[in-house]
């Protein structure tokens, strides 16, 4: 859209109408579809970008706004979005991937806990399902999925902000992506999912400390991404397994993808390491997303590639 | 969010951790990173958010325990008002 500020955070409503506006005005490439239903009834979608082709496509799949507080991850899916559409008749790299590829991008999954974060408490991270008749909120979606669910990293406390909820998928957020992931499963060839803070490449697994079976590649690739952004924009971002360069966690997202067989699996933690946190100012925006574009596209290209 | 504080502190000891696990439930702190108390680590970087109210004994308590603490963001609330201006219409 025309005007449209992708260097300021913009509330879910806002996103809401950049995500049809989106598809109005490039209906060629994208379109906007339905994903499922918010704990408070609130529709979730995703942007697929497709080239028209003959020929069959694989997937990427990229989502954002798991964790409410973490605004830089929505911004960026809209940045990536944008990049994309700006740029892929110009930039043969984009132009390339995008003739075998197809790219879904969620732009805010969990949008009760984004809406919440906006007007009532900007550290909020969780989702918004009640618990114990409703004097307790939230389950993290990030520990929710069918992944050693409630094994490590997480709290049976609904208070606590690593809630894993009352079983594997147990919300309606995290049945909406499952559902149309194991769908698509076999042609998802790489799962993104975007977090902040830390500046972290993650692999697989954050609930166990074995490796996956293609951990040298998986590796391989982040290690190249991280080499990129730091050669061209400085940013240093460490690569590894998320337990063993972060914390355990089970019932991640990441884990989960990797899990079901989709070989290329990431979380990316964002800016920064910690001098803003969570409540990362709007003029950090750019710098954020033009290193995450180039990672992300080098992953991209990778995947591609092979 | 006013007057709230995170703290940057790496704590060295056994002894630290064991201290700063102890303010954390007592106190019930917003732990940054890591998430999990039990994640915390010798040597490792503790961001803790302490609302307003505990800012001066939480720092009593560290100094109390000689242990060493950076300010990383001095007011949360004024932070948040920068990353989400109230005046919506300059967005567009």
């Amino acid at each position: 859209p025309e005007n449209y500020n992708y260097t300021q955070y913009h509330p879910m409503e806002e996103i809401y109408t950049w995500m049809a506006q989106i598809q109005k005005s490039n209906s060629e490439l994208v379109t906007q579809h339905y994903l499922g239903e918010t704990v408070e009834n609130r529709t979730i979608y995703y942007l697929q970008i497709s080239q028209p082709s003959d020929r069959t496509k694989k997937i990427i799949w990229m989502d954002c706004g798991i964790h409410a507080r973490e605004w830089i991850s929505p911004a960026f899916c809209q940045w990536f979005v944008k990049e994309i559409l700006q740029n892929y008749e110009s930039d043969p790299k984009i132009r390339k991937f995008l003739q075998n590829l197809d790219l879904y991008i969620l732009p805010v999954l969990n949008i009760d806990g984004y809406i919440y974060s906006w007007e009532t408490a900007r550290l909020w991270r969780k989702n918004r399902s009640p618990h114990l008749n409703g004097t307790c909120y939230g389950t993290d979606l990030n520990r929710n999925f069918n992944s050693s669910w409630g094994t490590l990293g997480v709290s049976y406390n609904c208070s606590s902000e690593i809630f894993c909820g009352t079983g594997p998928e147990s919300e309606p957020e995290t049945r909406a992506v499952v559902q149309l992931i194991e769908r698509k499963k076999s042609d998802i060839l790489c799962y993104l999912t975007i977090h902040s803070y830390g500046q972290y490449i993650l692999t697989p697994y954050g609930s166990t400390t074995e490796p996956p079976s293609n951990n040298e590649e998986l590796m391989h690739v982040a290690q190249t991404a991280a080499a990129a952004l730091r050669e061209k924009y400085g940013t240093s971002y460490e690569v590894g397994s998320t337990s063993l360069i972060l914390y355990s966690n089970s019932g991640s997202s990441r884990d989960w993808a990797h899990m079901i067989g989709i070989p290329f699996s990431y979380t990316f933690e964002l800016r920064d390491k910690g001098t803003y946190g969570f409540i990362l100012p709007a003029d950090q925006i750019q710098p954020t997303c033009e290193e995450t574009m180039l990672a992300v596209t080098t992953i991209i290209e990778y995947v591609d590639q092979k | 969010y006013n007057g709230d504080q995170v703290l940057h502190i790496v704590p060295e000891t056994l002894q630290q951790v064991q201290h700063l696990q102890h303010l954390h439930s007592t106190l019930l702190l917003d732990l940054w990173k890591p998430l999990l108390p039990e994640d915390i680590q010798a040597g490792e970087d503790l961001h803790i958010r302490v609302p307003a109210s505990l800012v001066q004994e939480v720092k009593d308590s560290l100094d109390q325990h000689t242990i060493s603490y950076k300010i990383l963001i001095h007011d949360v609330q004024e932070l948040v008002d920068q990353s989400a201006p109230k005046d919506t219409s300059s967005r567009n």
